[in-house]
């Protein structure tokens, strides 16, 4: 089982799109993956259907109240990809945990106790678990870097999200030492990329002379049906599989995977 | 003095470029404006032109540390437009503030003695404060709203920033119940908006039919020199005064402008 935080602190550069559609087309190649909505607007947990009645459990309980994470996993319409929902509550969880003993810890004792429930259960473990966080470093995202064997950056190819890298590589940086000594970038994979644009081009370099072979070959283009899917509640590649932003999203995947064999 | 938060909790809406862009537009036409940059990220202080070092007093500790808001000001490369900066210190504002009594009006208590001691001084008060604030409903948002007259709400044409909107309405709603009852919506300006494209068509034409009048005619489109402008530190409105995206900027302030008369 495989554990990523997609994060960045920047907001709308590609976390939840990332983390929708890297899980659907994983799924798609067999893979069991877990996608853990750690954002109090839901964008994950609506851009996979899952209305707001039927978020009953959310990952605010299991932070907060101590509920087993299989109560909140809910199947999506894809199959092999499950998702255990939020909704606005999990705002509140900074503020309840702030007297918390362990509360960095939280989603890391969760998976551990759920990670070993399904094996003794003889259940097939999931093979990836992708924890799609919200737009800050707070005590969300603290829980998600804690916890993670890895982290997958989503990066727009704009000006203002290359200057968050230096306080998001701190952070990373700071909860490796005092929190989670297996910490690593597993990848950076540059998003709404258009390479007809002098700036996208320029970041895109400065990226990747920066983080060399960490960054994803593979760019995700900016592609109208990406931000249409999730309307529909679907992801791109059951909303228009052909498109470019669906392809790109596969050819992505298969790279991940290959990058994972290696590890 | 007009206080308003630019503000919108999904991330990458516009909300700092908006800040610049339309406080460079008021000062271009004789306004006193002051910028509070409320986001660690210190994107509002970077495209303004204000490098790191020169960030000694920051918003940080004025909510913090009780520094008066004048120790932090400094001036910007546009006659008329100040700024009090921000770094990554103020991501700990969360924590440092969390046993703090009156954590919720630091910012409103700040302004009035700031605003008390112009007077006092003979200095001419500032037309317009306007606040940028991060991409989440925490305490930094809170306090902005807490010492606001009105909330300016940039809106991306696409889905999830319309889902967004419910939960910023309700914490909109609940502030002013509980600690601003003179809290409005001023506005919502429609950002990135690319007329061609279907959704944002549609998202637009919900807003509208949603939020009235509220809704600014002005809509800013998608404008490439828009995000090139931040990487050389200056609003669009000097880097490049004839395309698109500044001569929306000079449409919305003086909207904005004739709206505020009205008030
Ligand atoms: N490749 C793409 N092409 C076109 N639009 C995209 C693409 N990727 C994302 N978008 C759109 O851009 C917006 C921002 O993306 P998204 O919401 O996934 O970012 P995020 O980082 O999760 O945002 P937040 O910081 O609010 O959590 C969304 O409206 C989404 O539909
Ligand atoms: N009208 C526009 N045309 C083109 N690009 C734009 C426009 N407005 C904003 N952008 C770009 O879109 C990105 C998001 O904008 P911005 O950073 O201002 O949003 P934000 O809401 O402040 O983000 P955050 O939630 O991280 O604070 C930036 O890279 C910015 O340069
Ligand atoms: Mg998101
Ligand atoms: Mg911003």
């Amino acid at each position: 089982m495989r554990i990523l935080a997609v994060t960045n602190q920047k907001g709308g550069v590609g976390k939840t799109t990332t983390t929708i559609n890297l899980g659907a087309a994983l799924a798609a190649v067999g893979e069991r993956v877990l996608i853990l909505d750690l954002d109090p607007q839901g964008n994950a947990s609506t851009g996979l259907g899952v209305p707001p009645h039927e978020r009953k459990e959310t990952t605010y309980d299991i932070l907060v109240n101590d509920a087993p994470i299989e109560e909140a996993v809910i199947n999506t319409l894809v199959p092999g990809l499950d998702i255990a929902p939020s909704d606005a509550d999990l705002a509140a969880a900074e503020l309840d945990l702030s007297q918390t003993a362990r509360r960095n810890f939280r989603l890391r004792d969760a998976l551990e106790r759920f990670h070993d429930g399904r094996v003794h259960a003889g259940l097939a473990p999931y093979d990836y678990v992708l924890m799609d966080c919200p737009p800050s470093l707070n005590v969300l995202t603290i829980n998600a870097l804690t916890a993670a064997d890895g982290v997958l950056v989503p990066l727009q190819c704009e000006f203002f999200a290359l200057e968050g890298l230096v306080q998001l590589q701190r952070t990373i940086d700071r909860v490796k030492e005092n929190l989670n000594p297996r910490l690593e970038i597993q990848g950076v994979v540059l998003t709404m990329y258009d390479s007809r644009n002098n700036l996208a081009r320029q970041v895109a370099e400065d990226v990747r002379a920066h983080f060399g072979n960490t960054v994803y070959q593979t760019a995700i283009p900016r592609n109208v049906r990406v931000s249409e899917a999730p309307s529909f509640g679907r992801p791109a590649l059951i909303y228009d599989y052909r498109c470019a932003g669906s392809q790109a999203y596969m050819r992505f995947a298969s790279e991940l995977i290959s990058r994972e064999r290696q590890i």
